[in-house]
């Protein structure tokens, strides 16, 4: 497969990190070999696996220090590895700026590791900035976690459009594979308007999978765990694996 | 009082543009004439109070092509007015830097106007880079919300540490107003851990008001009003009337 996706959406605490591990987990128990890599300054991703926001992090490999090969950590999940982030990211929006290439720093330091991966994930910031640039420049496909939400919808025009202009100028293969709609708590009429609208704009692109509101979601990261080894049989879980079987079919026709 | 006050939270999603717009909204009802500056490229703090994200905005003001007065807007709430976002801000990061005095673009600008008020409110992005700077930098305090989540307590520390490099280098008046809860399940507990936890160890900087997760909070912001004035009595508009009370308690003091 040796497909890269980025996990983008600049609102805020939309579901992006949850997604990215969780998805991640899921791909990698059903079999396939998964790379996460935690471009977000905060290392949320990171230290949901359970690993240290210490030492060298992906911020090397923008830089152009160390090679992505000798970022790689194991997560304790079989067949997941993971690449930190480190605080020192958060220079990196502007340290980019001044250097060559800026925007595809990260597409040229991962091109030697993606072919040992089914899938790499990118976890990516609550920005439109160099970071989350750098990722769509990278990636083959974005997924977008969208909670159902007044102002979730209201990002997503400037998404979309910042993910025209990197296809046009950086990253031709660059699609949209899925909106993803989190959070969703069914006794709330807001959800349901906010799915009608998102299925009737964007139809097929958006996940037949829903992830409901669940709080062992929220619990599984203080353990250092994805949901699906900390409470496997919780709907948190069900809900991820569903996706990732959603995306195998999806993917499939690649 | 023209107290000065940064909304600041580098965790996305945690109702930092919410609180924003509710606590303006409640001191404004009980009689304190406020402005709110939205100081996010997401403009939702804009649009949540009905206004077109179009026109000029603060970006203006930083740069300084245009002065504070001249992008002061009604907003239909009485006592409540607002200097709006537009999307030209996500340059902002990128172009201030290389600015004289780049992070105090802001506290220079508002100097004018923050004596014709009782509080001006600044609802920050999701980041600590600049834009955020520039609110600490102005501000006489910080309000950090705060989600009942493992991930916001682990961004605490980083917050902390850039309000202490503020207030070292740029702006020594600069407070902790108080953390705020906010979304609080009390059902979870997850929720009743992290307020454990938050009261532990930052004792009565905690506010008393807790914010519980209110559906009505999320509905308002599509009809481009405080909650105060699309639901008066629901759990969200009394505990925003709540939280305008506690600080007004507070800031006696000054
Ligand atoms: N389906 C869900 N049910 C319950 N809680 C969830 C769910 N998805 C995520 N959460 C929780 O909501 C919060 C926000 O999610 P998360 O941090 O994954 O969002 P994000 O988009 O990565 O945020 P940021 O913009 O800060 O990077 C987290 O505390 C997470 O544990
Ligand atoms: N107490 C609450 N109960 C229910 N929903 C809430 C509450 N507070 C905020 N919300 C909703 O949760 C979402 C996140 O809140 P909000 O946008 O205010 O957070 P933020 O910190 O400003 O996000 P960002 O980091 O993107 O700026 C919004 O859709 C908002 O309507
Ligand atoms: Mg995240
Ligand atoms: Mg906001």
């Amino acid at each position: 497969m040796d497909r890269l996706l980025a996990i983008a959406n600049q609102k805020g605490g939309v579901g992006k990190t949850t997604t990215a591990i969780n998805l991640a987990a899921s791909l990698a128990h059903l079999g396939h070999r998964c790379l996460l890599v935690d471009l977000d300054p905060q290392g949320n991703a990171t230290s949901g696996l359970g690993l240290p926001r210490e030492g060298d992090s992906i911020y090397q490999a923008l830089i152009g220090k160390r090679e992505i090969k000798e970022l790689i950590r194991p997560t304790g999940v079989p067949n997941l590895e993971v690449i930190p982030s480190q605080i020192e990211l958060i220079g990196a929006e502007v340290e980019l700026v001044s250097l060559w290439a800026r925007e595809s720093r990260l597409a040229s330091a991962v091109v030697d590791v993606v072919s040992q991966y089914a899938f790499v994930l990118i976890d990516c910031p609550p920005s439109l900035g160099l970071l989350t640039v750098n990722a769509l420049t990278a990636a083959h496909g974005v997924i977008i976690p969208l909670q159902c939400e007044f102002y979730a919808l209201e990002g997503l025009a400037q998404l979309l459009r910042t993910i025209k202009l990197v296809k046009a100028r950086l990253n031709p293969r660059l699609e949209v594979v899925g909106l993803l709609l989190t959070m969703f708590d069914p006794r709330t009429t807001l959800c349901h308007q906010v799915e009608r609208e998102v299925r009737g704009r964007f139809g097929d692109k958006t996940f037949r999978t829903v992830i409901p509101r669940n709080v062992r979601l929220g619990e599984a990261p203080s353990f250092g765990k994805p949901v699906l080894v900390y409470d496997p049989t919780c709907r948190g879980a069900t809900s991820y694996l569903d996706l990732a079987r959603e995306l195998l079919d999806r993917e499939g026709g690649h």
